[in-house]
């Protein structure tokens, strides 16, 4: 029995239908390939003498993690994608990855979950506004762009609205105090365009598993502007 | 290791996210 598990820190990531992307900081580069598999490579040295010295290949699931020493240790310049796999590979699986890796892993599902959070799952263009479902669900966020340049984000923790003014307003949560008319009336409809998503979400995945092949249905877009 | 996630935000995953969206209200 572990004190501790990575399950408790983080959910194995989920990488599907995400476009590919490659995106480096100081001592990473934390790409989405395009078999959906999430790869981080590890920097070290700075200028000429910086080496790509590991890389954690985690398949779009999260539960599978391929992890390696390219150059058997010595590293590669770092390069447009991620150096090959040499042969002697380490295998795990979320529930037995050593805690020295955890880090990286959660590094690499936070970049995940912020690319899931604005990638559009269902697209709805209603009569006034295009409302996007992401794919951070459950629970995902939804961004609604009216037509007449009002905006309303919504998310787990905050609704925002952004007036065609300009104006804008954060609410944490709860009751929406203060609402002038028309911001109402742009929630009003955020709200509307945000269940008729979720009704189509859930219609379009349950036909999804009737089907053998695993083949996706989203993105979906419905409707277009007027 | 260094891993700071905020450092990940910039203009050129910015125009990844919007090549995302859907045509029509970019």
């Amino acid at each position: 029995y572990q004190m501790n598990a990575l399950c408790d820190k983080v959910s194995p990531l989920r990488a599907h239908r995400l476009k590919p992307i490659r995106q480096r900081t100081k001592n990473a580069v934390v790409s989405i390939l395009d078999t959906e598999e999430v790869c981080m490579e590890l920097l070290k040295g700075s200028g000429a003498q910086e080496r790509v010295k590991e890389v954690l290949r985690i398949s779009c699931d999260g539960y599978t993690i391929h992890i390696y020493h390219p150059n058997e240790g010595r590293g590669f310049p770092l390069d447009d994608r991620p150096p090959s796999a040499p042969e002697d590979v380490y295998v795990y699986h979320f529930d037995n990855l050593p805690e020295k890796f955890w880090k990286k892993y959660q590094y690499a599902s936070k970049f995940v979950h912020l690319v899931r959070s604005k990638t559009p799952k269902v697209t709805l263009y209603t009569k006034y506004a295009k409302c996007m479902l992401m794919e951070n669900g459950p629970k995902a966020d939804v961004e609604v762009l009216f037509y007449d340049g009002g905006k309303i984000n919504k998310t787990t923790e905050f609704l925002r609205i952004v007036e065609k003014s300009g104006k804008s307003y954060t609410f944490d949560g709860g009751k929406l105090n203060g609402l002038n008319e028309e911001a109402k009336i742009y929630v009003e409809h955020a709200h509307k365009a945000h269940q008729t998503c979720l009704e189509l979400e859930s219609t379009i995945a349950a036909q999804e598993k009737r089907k053998e092949k695993q083949l996706s249905f989203f993105p979906i877009i419905i409707g277009r502007r007027p | 290791d260094d891993l700071d996630a905020e450092e990940l935000y910039d203009d050129r995953l910015e125009s990844y996210f919007k090549q995302l969206v859907p045509p029509g209200m970019q």
